[in-house]
């Protein structure tokens, strides 16, 4: 006889921690240092703060040979975390803020919990969180993990004053710093690249600084927050919606007893009967306000006064199968009434139940739906534009939402709230880094994949200060660096591909390609934030953009073969 | 001010269902025709029983074009779940039965649960398990997912006279046969190369029958579940090991207080005082069982009797800092109570909070340490061998965990817990599928990652039957064919740093190299185990087994080469 359990989330990615980048001390430590300093950007980006961002990594016993416990560190000047958020925050896997559909580095609800995780398994020491959100006051916290139940265990908290704003967050863990070194100092400096408008420090364990100060001084417009776009919606997201949609059941409370029962005119008289109560709904139906219309229909349909009602929560309106489940809080059950068709009551809850109009849904839930394109749409997928969305049957959602993704005529997705770095500020960081003879940007307009706006940017580099051969390729998503597992990355899959002689580069270029892609949703292929899928929208602008660029590079070659030949005579 | 969310994990999982490869129709369809054959074939090696399943797939209307509805039935003659297991099983994410330490084709406790709501999305139908525990009676669920709640929602549920015994499970689901066609017939028939002893018949949309009947009638000895291996253990599984290990705290009710007070001597009087019951304790405390000893220091430690120990609840004895916290219902509150050292109560507790000794905790809780072994680590590692697992500070677990680590003479891990295919089997199933003119299987001896053991099958078949040219790679783990993202396996890194001239073989040879993990525990790189991490150990193995199998090929290249020649003249 099998035994069955259930796990937690956190218990989950306690014993699949590969997934999210916690393989060794060597990967450990690197995914730990961008899981933090992503986190202090975001922050930063999403209050208008240019990001200070200080980085230490040091190791606790100098004399012991990797891998070893070391301290790591990040500081930020963000907004911070409200004090009683941050136990949670970090804390718990799948708890965050960023589950909306906007542009930001995290998406997951897990990348601080994971690091802390990871510390806590490999040196029993307990995670440290400083959070000032208002520069007066400073919370620091001590935190363990309880992974089995994915709650945080408060070992510490005091209030003490601030000098300024902002959060830091310090863990021990064991790492390798011998060998995540080079790529922790690829990954800060490629940030730099990448944020141009961030200042980040790094100390490391030898006790060198690494410094590289903001080179534009303005923050770039913040990402903002959109609507859903009818392609890639789902079934399962348009229920939701409609079930959001369905007007609030109101309590009926003894103030709501009290309004109804004057309406109905049995106010005066101490708990007037039942049917003095639905004598006067019939005789005044016409003048009763909505709500009074509802608890009469629900006096009706249940037989019980506003005082009987109070006893009950009704769960669930089905005006398409017409009835209605409540739960008898006296009897402890859920149970389901039918309704008949020409009853007041049944006119009365359907309205409740039935929720927008299909045109007033699509505008209203989505974006860039207007109204005659809402009705231009119901006329194609079959169905009367006042149609209510809540009566709607299992079958008509499935109808609506295949249609969602076959019709033709809806804008696409609206790229103005993404934030894409510019091609002036990528080709400064460009120009900044590598020194290179000849460079070129381009921000290609925006695409979607799946109804997701995203907008690629890329540089091409050759020559001047580049010392590698063949092309090298640096990937940015959302402003993240991935240094990691370039093989199953989109933008190799493109750039290998690509056949050099075409564009009179030879062999083994001194060739830089920048690629940044940003979106509401990057397809990562995996947790741990490493490689973008190739979604075939993606593909493609990936592919534009770096043929374009190459062309570029082929004029500068040709041009620089001419003025070498005519050097030569 | 931002707004924060908790997920749960069948959230998480539905936004990223990419992550578990239900990225798309066609991928879809594939994925969750393997997760249900898969969860039907570890059924049955669990059970011992030779696996018939029986997979079916058909268009709901056969007009439409891809991608479309289907319907898609998988049963299976197993063990089936018994009727109160199933809605959890099949409902709920991170539910299993396949979390414990053993080699299974499942591990994560998720696959059906993502198959389901993948259909449940984008069909809105719900999911029909049939199942039969004991071929007499069957139990018939029809569940939706609540997938904000991570729960099922039951619509029906009867129980029927059954003829057999085994599960069955079905699901309406949008997929693309015409793209996903092809792969899904390739995971049958893999399947049954890599299950000689298990039947799959494969009716397709088209209505064409796909029939593989077994070709090896015995099972394979069961894989066994085994303890955890000193290397691979972190501290928080240490941690878990040594709170198991505390004596269970008894609850303090009617029956324990009559037997105690008893042992006291005040067990005639009605509720002696309490200075009466610590005076006998101190009295016959030799004589006194452990169970009434640990009352009486708690007696003494809280300053209540029996009927006042009744209403708090011990939570933890913490030995090392000499405290002892409970939650008093009364009060309603926790708190925390100190022991003065020399007093008897705290020997009576610490015996309680201590636990095994370390040789006794290793030898017990791991596999394979016996009581020198176990000495000679409690020497290596500096801590007496008799020093109590429960006594250590959160300092000591890490220098325990770390030094578990390091110590080299521990047995390697054991492998008779695995259940490899064979060397013959494997053969045997290579020529009937490939009909080469030369193959040649190897069994490599277990070895280990991380306390995980794992072994290494592997064949090599040329010419004859074999048309493809070009080595072509067939990558199994855990008897699971692996189709999908080869270019992150460890398999495909090995081979293709193979230098095929070395073999006497020529460009684009007929060749096709057949490779086998299995393990405890196959360190998948996404939750769609589609690819096989490239551990260090795992990587050497498959590399000496290719180049045996290679060397293998190489002398009959050189006598076929010679035959020929010979024929010639
Ligand atoms: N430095 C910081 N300043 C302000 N808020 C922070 C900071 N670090 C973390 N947070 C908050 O804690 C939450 C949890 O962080 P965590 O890294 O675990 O998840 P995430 O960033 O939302 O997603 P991901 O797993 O993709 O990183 C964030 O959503 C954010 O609200
Ligand atoms: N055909 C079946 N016969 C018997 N038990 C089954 C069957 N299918 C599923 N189960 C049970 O349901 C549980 C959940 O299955 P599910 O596929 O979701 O997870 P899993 O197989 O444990 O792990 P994984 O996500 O890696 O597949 C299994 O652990 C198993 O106990
Ligand atoms: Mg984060
Ligand atoms: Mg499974």
């Amino acid at each position: 006889r099998e035994k069955f359990n259930q796990i937690s989330p956190s218990e989950f990615f306690y014993r699949n921690r590969d997934l999210a980048g916690f393989s060794n001390p060597t990967r450990s430590l690197y995914t730990a240092v961008r899981e933090f300093v992503e986190n202090g950007l975001d922050a930063c980006d999403q209050s208008g703060t240019p990001p200070d961002i200080r980085l230490s990594i040091r190791a606790v016993d100098r004399d012991r040979p990797d891998p070893r416990p070391y301290v790591l560190t990040v500081a930020d000047n963000g907004p911070g975390v409200e004090s009683s958020q941050i136990p949670l925050a970090f804390g718990t896997v799948l708890y965050g803020s960023k589950f909306g559909l906007k542009q930001a580095r995290g998406m997951f609800g897990l990348g601080a919990t994971m690091a802390i995780l990871y510390g806590q398994i490999t040196t029993n020491r307990p995670v440290v969180v400083k959070s000032s959100t208002d520069g007066k006051w400073r919370d620091e916290y001590e935190l363990l993990l309880d992974i089995q139940k994915n709650k945080p265990v408060i070992l510490k908290h005091r209030r003490v004053e601030a000098a300024k704003r902002g959060l830091s967050v310090s863990i021990s863990l064991e790492g390798d710093y011998s060998k995540a070194g080079s790529r922790i100092r690829d990954y800060v400096y490629q940030t730099s690249l990448i944020t141009p408008y961030a200042s980040v420090t790094f100390d490391d364990p030898k006790g060198a600084r690494f410094q590289y100060k903001r080179i534009v001084a303005s923050m770039p417009e913040p990402p903002t927050v959109i609507r859903p776009h009818p392609y890639g919606v789902d079934v399962e997201t348009i229920r939701r919606m409609t079930v959001e949609n369905a007007r609030e059941m109101p309590r009926a409370d003894e103030a709501l007893a009290k309004k109804v029962n004057k309406e109905l005119g049995i106010g005066g008289k101490k708990g007037g009967s039942l049917g003095d109560a639905l004598a006067g709904a019939k005789k005044k139906w016409t003048k009763l306000t909505g709500q009074a219309r509802l608890m009469a229909a629900l006096m009706a349909l249940l037989g019980r006064d506003m005082a009987g009602l109070s006893r009950v929560r009704v769960d669930d309106i089905d005006a398409a199968n017409r009835t209605v489940t409540y739960w008898d809080y006296d009897a402890s059950e859920s149970r389901t009434v039918g309704m008949g068709p020409d009853a007041d009551h049944y006119k009365a809850l359907a309205e409740i139940a039935a929720g927008d109009t299909l045109t007033a849904f699509l505008t209203k839930r989505f974006q860039r739906v207007g109204k005659s394109t809402a009705e231009k749409f119901a006329k194609f997928a079959g169905f009367r534009p006042e149609h209510r969305l809540g009566t709607m049957t299992n079958q008509e959602l499935v109808k609506l939402s295949e249609a969602l993704q076959k019709f033709t005529d809806f804008f696409p997705p609206d790229p103005s709230c993404l934030a894409p770095l510019g091609a002036e500020p990528l080709e400064k960081g460009i120009r900044k880094f590598f020194e290179p003879d000849f460079s070129s940007v381009v921000q290609r307009s925006a695409s979607a994949y799946s109804g997701f706006p995203f907008v690629v940017e890329m540089g091409v580099a050759y020559g001047g200060g580049i010392q590698t051969r063949g092309a090298k390729v640096y990937r940015f998503a959302n402003r993240i660096p991935l240094l990691y597992d370039e093989g199953s990355d989109v933008v190799l899959k493109v750039s290998n591909d690509i056949d050099w002689k075409r564009y009179s580069v030879g062999p083994d270029p001194p060739l830089v390609i920048v690629s940044h892609i940003c979106s509401t949703r990057i397809p990562y292929k995996t947790v741990g934030k490493e490689n973008v899928a190739d979604r075939q929208e993606i593909e493609k602008e990936i592919r534009l953009a770096l043929q374009y660029l190459l062309r570029k590079l082929a004029s500068y070659m040709k041009r620089k073969g001419r003025a070498e030949a005519a050097k030569k005579r």
